[in-house]
């Protein structure tokens, strides 16, 4: 999963 | 959470506050676009629609909620509330050249090719671009009430501080989300004209006026 910092991000 | 994050956030809230506060005490909404205010509630919209699926933390949650529903009152401030202070003719940027490339970029570039992972990316690059009304604006009047400009300098050292947020997390965490990067980058970018106007003549006390 490369998208884990995307969606911790405002 | 690093420090960057956290003061870009606040950053951000405070510039919703500044701009909130220029509405209810000049009771007019003159030089705001209403067009850039549209595009930030269908940016806050499209990217959190995780918020029924994804929970992250408790900030997080509210802080998107928040967003969410501070765009709509501004908008409703405007449409609504302070109708006649906002002059349509000087807000003319048409919006269609921004929503149509945002979408077709989102097609091609996202992380996942699902509705979810496409609208986040859409309001990503919908985001990065979502200040060209205003500026354009700006540009057609040549100068702007001084709260107004601290709206917009709240709004661009949000996003400017969201640059050292990613370099930090890369060294920390091991982690870049490129889409969010050079979208960021693209975005704080757009401010620099503006900075250098307000930080020259603004902060010195003068009045926000571009060259002729």
């Amino acid at each position: 999963e490369g998208n884990a910092i995307l969606h911790d991000e405002l | 959470m690093n420090l960057f994050r956290l003061l870009g956030d606040l950053a951000h809230l405070a510039s919703i506050f500044i701009l909130l506060h220029k509405i209810q005490t000049t009771r007019s909404c003159r030089g705001i676009s209403f067009k850039t205010q549209a595009l930030y509630v269908l940016v806050f919209l499209t990217r959190y629609v995780d918020l029924f699926f994804h929970w992250v933390s408790l900030y997080n949650f509210v802080m998107k909620i928040f967003f969410i529903a501070s765009s709509c009152y501004i908008l409703y401030l405007m449409k609504y509330r302070f109708r006649p202070t906002h002059d349509p003719s000087l807000d003319t940027f048409k919006i269609e050249y921004l929503l149509g490339p945002c979408f077709v970029l989102a097609l091609i570039f996202n992380y996942h090719f699902e509705l979810a992972e496409v609208l986040w990316a859409f309001s990503i690059y919908l985001e990065a671009v979502a200040i060209f009304p205003q500026l354009f604006m700006l540009q057609r009047t040549g100068e702007a009430e001084a709260i107004t400009t601290h709206y917009l300098a709240a709004l661009g050292v949000y996003r400017a501080l969201y640059i050292p947020n990613w370099i930090y997390r890369y060294f920390t965490e091991g982690v870049v989300d490129p889409i969010a990067v050079v979208a960021g980058i693209v975005q704080t970018g757009l401010y620099l004209d503006f900075f250098y106007v307000y930080f020259t003549k603004v902060l010195q006390g003068q009045k926000f006026e571009l060259p002729a």
